[in-house]
């Protein structure tokens, strides 16, 4: 509908489009769209801009309400008691959690705290490698062992590591699972009590990473890992694709998680805190 | 599950023995809402109703199955049809070596593939591969390569000191030339189809190792994008074959259909696990059970 002024008939079928096409979900979609033809209908939603506006202004809501709810926890407001502010992330495979981690202890120093990063993905080949070079680049150590540890050994001795060098944050890189594997989910519990015992609250941050592509499985991803871990918020990452990450919103809206953070690119500064407003207007781009 | 919901749609049909229109838009809705829940694009959704629209209008109700149900068998037959049969081999010529090319966005698990590929290869169509990193970019890509072929006791293209991927591609060229590796499996890094800096690497490198598949591999967790990566791959550097990977996942598989459907190229094979013997071949029928849910 570029260019057209008037609403017919068309104009809510594309726009049911452009939302089913973001991944936004048939039926997250379905209740925008019903609530907008009501208005339509009654003549309060007369010109194609006004509809925008409205269907854009209803995300937004989906998206700040989740951000309400759940309290920002945030690397910026450390309370001065808590030593080390320990950042677990986590996720299914490949969806780019380690280079998340590499953009976000490079941030975090920046904010003037010192950072230790724990390298918990005792599984992938040449994974600590990665994380190694992320971590120079960084200038932040690295706490890791060889391929096969077990990861809630490696995140002990990094928290130990982290509280006798009075590091400010611990960030832990953790290897890609599938949410179906109850193997995987019940380690994943395990780490979080690890955590939990050795420094109070711990872990105080849970970022789930969802990759921008990510279909309705996306859904599946965040309840699951919501059960195996107190997951705070998502990074949306490869939103520099064609893909509009719309799953986020479905996640909100269900499960009233935020969006933290969003990765636009494979380079260290390529993390952007996110912004409603912005990822919306993207949506009708 | 689908043919549950259809038998609810269609329930007054009871005792008819035809598909009237009527009752088609009803289970075309509930066969929409399905196959765009599993992912597939929505365009490809609404050429695939049409089609099954075609083909159940007027179609009796066979004996023995309600009309929901026969619905559904008309429809995870089309489906069947669509995905294609299983073509799970790859294809070589004479010369040596031969070189294959995998290719795919970021962290859709190319790397992996490659050394599960070389594995299956060595194993079920009798090659010798050699494995070679053209990703100079990713941290630690070329060591994970090599962690991955001593795993799999096959060979790894030492690259050190070169950083040119073309350079690397002829150099590891001539090692197999002069050792005798007939299959050079070249692990591309990941990348966006929408950055031409980077696509035109990919089709300088397919231009000077003339490689006889060059395969896309495709996470199956993957949403609507998938039409738009798929396409823009093929169009800009031709794919022989398709991966799916991470099937062993929950993800309902939807961008199957919508990548068969964009590139008309087969599914070869379905990755299932982290593991290096995880691959399995393409099987549509399993695939369309799954997509429908
Ligand atoms: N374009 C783009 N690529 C990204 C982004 N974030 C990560 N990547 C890339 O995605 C790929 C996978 O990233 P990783 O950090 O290894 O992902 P991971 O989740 O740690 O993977 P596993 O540990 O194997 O589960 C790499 O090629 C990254 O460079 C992003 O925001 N944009
Ligand atoms: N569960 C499961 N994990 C897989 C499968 N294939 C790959 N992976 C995992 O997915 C993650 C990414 O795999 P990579 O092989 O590094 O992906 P890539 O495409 O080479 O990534 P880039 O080079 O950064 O673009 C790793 O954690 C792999 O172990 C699969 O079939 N099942
Ligand atoms: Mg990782
Ligand atoms: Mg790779």
């Amino acid at each position: 509908f570029k260019g057209k002024k008037q609403i017919d008939a068309d104009t809510l079928d594309q726009l049911e489009e452009i939302l089913i096409g973001a991944d936004i979900g048939v039926q997250t979609t379905m209740t925008i769209i019903e609530d907008v033809r009501k208005q339509v209908d009654r003549q309060t939603l007369k010109e194609v801009d006004e509809l925008k506006h409205v269907i854009k202004q209803h995300l937004i809501d989906i998206l700040e309400k989740a951000t309400r709810s759940r309290g920002i926890a945030s690397e910026t407001a450390i309370p001065d008691d808590v030593q080390p502010y320990v950042m677990m992330v986590v996720g299914v495979n490949g969806v780019g959690k380690t280079t998340t981690i590499g953009k976000l202890a490079q941030r975090i120093k920046a904010e003037g705290n010192s950072v230790v990063i724990c390298a918990a993905d005792t599984f992938r080949a040449a994974a600590a490698d990665q994380l190694a070079i992320w971590a120079e680049r960084a200038d932040v150590p690295l706490i890791q062992q060889k391929q096969g540890t077990d990861p809630a050994a490696v995140l002990f001795d990094s928290l130990k590591a982290a509280k006798s060098r009075n590091a400010d944050v611990l960030i832990v890189d953790t290897a890609g699972r599938l949410h179906n594997k109850q193997n995987l989910m019940a380690e994943l519990e395990k780490m979080k009590r690890v955590a939990q015992k050795e420094v109070p609250q711990a872990p105080h941050e849970v970022l789930l990473v969802v990759d921008a592509v990510t279909g309705q499985n996306g859904l599946s991803q965040a309840r699951e890992f919501m059960k195996a871990a107190p997951v705070t918020g998502l990074v949306l990452t490869k939103l520099d694709g064609t893909a509009k990450g719309g799953i986020a919103v479905a996640i909100a809206k269900e499960l009233n998680l935020p969006i933290r953070y969003c990765g636009v690119g494979e380079k260290a500064e390529d993390l952007i805190v996110f912004d409603p407003q912005a990822y919306v207007d993207g949506l009708f781009e | 599950a689908l043919s549950d919901k259809l038998k609810k749609v269609l329930k007054d049909l009871r005792g008819e023995s035809r598909l009237t229109p009527e009752h088609l838009e009803l289970a075309m809705r509930e066969i929409r809402i399905a196959l765009l829940e599993a992912d597939v694009n929505f365009k490809v959704v609404k050429n695939f109703i049409e089609r099954v629209k075609t083909k159940a209008v007027g179609a009796d109700v066979m004996e023995g199955l309600n009309p929901g149900q026969q619905v559904v068998k008309i429809v995870n037959d089309e489906l069947v049809e669509m995905l294609g049969g299983t073509s799970s081999r790859l294809l070589f010529t004479s010369k040596r070596p031969n070189s294959v090319m995998i290719v795919g966005l970021q962290g859709s698990g190319k790397t992996t593939s490659t050394g599960k590929l070389s594995k299956w290869l060595k194993e079920n169509q009798n090659r010798t591969p050699l494995l070679l990193s053209v990703d100079v970019y990713r941290p630690a890509a070329r060591d994970q390569l090599a962690v991955i072929g001593k795993a799999i006791g096959i060979p790894v293209f030492d690259g050190s000191g070169l950083n040119d991927p073309l350079e690397l591609c002829r150099a590891a060229r001539k090692h197999c030339e002069q050792l005798g590796f007939d299959t050079l499996m070249i692990d591309t890094a990941g990348r966006l189809h929408i950055d031409d800096a980077l696509m035109d690497e990919l089709r300088n490198i397919k231009a000077e190792m003339q490689p006889t598949e060059t395969l896309f591999v495709a996470d199956a967790m993957t949403g609507q994008d998938a039409v738009k990566s798929a396409t823009e791959f093929h169009n800009q550097v031709g794919i022989t074959g398709v991966i799916l990977t991470k099937m062993d996942g929950d993800a309902r598989g939807g961008a199957a259909l919508s990548i068969k459907e964009v590139i008309g190229q087969p599914i070869k094979f379905v990755g299932v696990g982290e593991k290096y013997d995880a691959l399995d071949p393409f099987y549509p029928d399993r695939i369309a059970s799954r997509i429908l849910g």
